[in-house]
């Protein structure tokens, strides 16, 4: 199912959600 | 409305209309589904058996433009111009697009430089501009653009047509986010289970207390 | 006074007919409607200040026709009289146009375009005088002061299906989405303007200049983390100094989230989530995109 697929591969690209130091540092 | 749902009718259109066309007919098709503003997926069209057949014939270029749009970028067709036909200008715009959507990938940071190496684009404006008219507001890239530190953060990218092999590390990826999602709810339940058993100790705790208070308040009296 | 009033609506009429709209109101405006000497029903009396008022509306003189309006908002209320009723309607929200208060004149030019009756009295309604209400509508709208109301109103008038068919809506559209307005697409609604709509403010700004900037500021906020003011005026089309005066009068009034680097002449735009709340919004996202991919598997059968 391409359309599937192509949709899997834009869902793993958000990963990771976040990585900027402003947030480490708010997370932390 | 999502790319996906968006295109799925397009495909489905270019797909019946491909199965029914041999040869040159085939050929404009291909043109018109690589020139069409809404359609970023390309793999369902390759897949019918018609299109494939073009192997070898006079139209075998065509079938080599639809491969590079399946998953090829803008510096695949530079780099083998020979192999292609002569783009249109709307067919050079939609593998821009896609070249951003695999920059996008493999980096949720890209930066201008690189940008503008792989999209041909001299200037930061003209970079911006095709970033914000022809990918943020076309839809298939959401983020953010930073003069200072010269980049394009993505906060999300329509999936492009998988390159082969790309599903096994697609695979590992889930398997490691759903590995590292498990050990993440194990790890929200004992925090759970120890604030629960802290507060249980705590409440213990509180009633030794008071019930010493009331034990010196009665020797007291 | 019989007698005046007589000569006064036949020297009102002619004038009329010679389109000297002001002289024709001035003419009428010199009957005493608050006269001892005769009895004047409510009726007649609104019936003529809304006619002095739309005289002076010819000549788009909002301030004499608001002096008769003002004096109409007080015997409207109890009118029956329906076609007064809108036509009081359709000068006040004129009025607020010309004054350039225009998120109120566009909720009175909404208001006015969902009138459901097509003959009010011996007026027809027809279908053209509604769609240029809803026009004037989206047109003020536009050119309102950017802030949540503004948005409020965008959004009714961007989900009203008739809107879909004005000509000036994919100007709506983009304004809606938040979307940068690129200098063909502002002159081509500068066409659709009124003078007034046009005309210089204080601060040599124009009125439409203005409300396409602020417009255009909040659509860069939304795609950059900062931009140098150089770039930003090459995006806005306008000299850079000109673009850090309104970015920071934005940001005074709290209409934009920001801050001003006047050493490096960068801005830089704020998110108004917090980091935290941006990865919460990021996992929402992801959660649903997951939620997408089930839904669509379960379509497939798979």
């Amino acid at each position: 199912e391409n359309s599937l697929l192509r949709q899997v591969s834009s869902l793993l690209r958000r990963l990771p959600t976040i990585e900027s130091e402003k947030f480490q540092d708010d997370f932390l | 409305m999502d790319i996906e749902q968006r295109q799925a009718e397009l495909i489905d259109q270019f797909v019946r209309q491909a199965s029914a066309l041999e040869g040159s007919a085939l050929a404009s098709l291909i043109v018109d589904a690589t020139s069409h503003p809404y359609l970023f997926a390309f793999s369902e069209i390759l897949a019918v058996p018609s299109v494939s057949e073009l192997e070898g014939t006079d139209n075998s270029l065509y079938l080599n433009v639809l491969r590079l749009f399946v998953h090829g970028t803008w510096s695949d067709y530079k780099g083998n111009a020979d192999h292609f036909l002569q783009l249109v200008p709307d067919q050079i715009l939609k593998l821009k697009q896609l070249t951003v959507l695999t920059l996008a990938e493999t980096n949720k940071v890209l930066p201008y430089d690189e940008l503008m190496q792989e999209l041909d684009v001299t200037n930061v404006r003209e970079l911006e501009d095709f970033l914000i008219n022809e990918c943020m507001y076309v839809g298939i890239v959401r983020g953010k653009l930073d003069q200072l530190r010269r980049c394009f953060e993505v906060q999300f990218a329509a999936g492009r047509d998988l390159r082969p092999g790309q599903l096994t590390n697609m695979i590992q990826t889930l398997s490691s986010w759903l590995a590292t999602s498990d050990n993440l709810l194990v790890s929200i339940q004992e925090k759970i289970k120890w604030a629960d058993t802290m507060s249980e100790l705590d409440k213990k705790h509180r009633k030794d207390i008071e019930d010493k208070v009331e034990e010196v308040k009665k020797s007291l009296s | 006074e019989e007698q005046v009033l007589v000569i006064r609506e036949k020297l009102a009429e002619l004038y009329e007919s010679e389109q000297q709209w002001s002289k024709a109101a001035q003419m009428l405006s010199g009957i005493d409607l608050d006269s001892g000497m005769r009895v004047i029903d409510d009726t007649y009396r609104l019936s003529k200040c809304v006619q002095i008022a739309r005289l002076y509306l010819e000549d788009d003189d909002a301030v004499n026709a608001e002096a008769f309006i003002n004096k109409a908002s007080f015997l409207v209320s109890s009118s029956q009289h329906e076609v007064l009723n809108l036509q009081y309607k359709v000068c006040y929200a004129r009025i607020l146009d010309l004054k350039r208060k225009f998120l109120e004149a566009a909720l009175r030019y909404y208001d006015i375009s969902q009138i459901e009756k097509r003959q009010i009295g011996e007026e027809t309604i027809d279908e053209e005088a509604l769609e240029q209400a809803l026009s004037a509508a989206v047109t003020c709208t536009i050119l309102a002061a950017a802030g949540p109301q503004r948005s409020r109103v965008l959004a009714t008038l961007y989900k009203d299906e008739r809107c879909s068919k004005l000509k000036i809506y994919p100007i709506l559209q983009k304004v809606y989405l938040e979307r940068i307005l690129r200098k063909p697409e502002i002159d081509a609604f500068a066409q659709e303007l009124k003078a007034h709509q046009k005309a210089l403010l204080p601060d040599n700004f124009t009125v439409l200049d203005r409300a396409m900037i602020e417009h255009n500021l909040l659509s860069a906020s939304k795609l950059y983390t900062n931009i140098s003011f150089d770039e930003l005026g090459t995006l806005l089309g306008i000299p850079p100094h000109k673009a850090e005066k309104i970015a920071s009068r934005m940001i005074y009034e709290d209409r934009m989230r920001g801050s001003i680097d006047q050493v490096e002449a960068v801005i830089h735009f704020e998110d108004d989530t917090e980091e935290l709340q941006q990865w919460d919004q990021q996992i929402v996202g992801l959660c649903q995109a997951l939620n997408d991919v089930l839904d669509s598997m379960a379509k497939k059968g798979l």
